[in-house]
């Protein structure tokens, strides 16, 4: 990719455990324009798949633009999908670019 | 406008 194109990558995270077990700081109209991981839990489902990390920025969630949504929306986005019972999964497009792309 | 202070709001899942 050009300088311009950070990579992403997508990551299935299965319902492996009864939590997500992330923490995510930011959102539309804070200096964090997308959320960005800061922290995941020992033994949560995220921990569990082994492919996100700390410090990456969340794009989309199950295919959903998460860009423009403030902190409390992102949130409820991603704890929606992780309530889904009709997928056990959630798809996280993630960089480990800090940028709003 | 310009972007807010930046908050320091943490959801946990």
């Amino acid at each position: 990719p050009g300088l311009l194109e950070p990579t992403s990558t997508l990551v299935r995270v299965m319902k492996s455990a009864s939590t997500l077990g992330i923490a995510i700081e930011g959102g539309a109209n804070t200096r964090q324009p997308l959320p960005r991981i800061v922290t995941i839990q020992r033994g949560g489902s995220a921990h569990n798949c082994g492919q996100l990390k700390v410090g990456q920025v969340i794009l989309e969630v199950n295919g959903l633009s998460l860009r423009g949504h403030e902190h409390r929306d992102a949130a409820r986005i991603i704890a929606e999908a992780f309530k889904n019972k009709e997928k056990d999964y959630v798809d996280f497009l993630v960089t480990d670019f800090n940028v709003a792309l | 406008s310009p972007p807010k202070e930046y908050e320091d709001e943490v959801t946990f899942f």
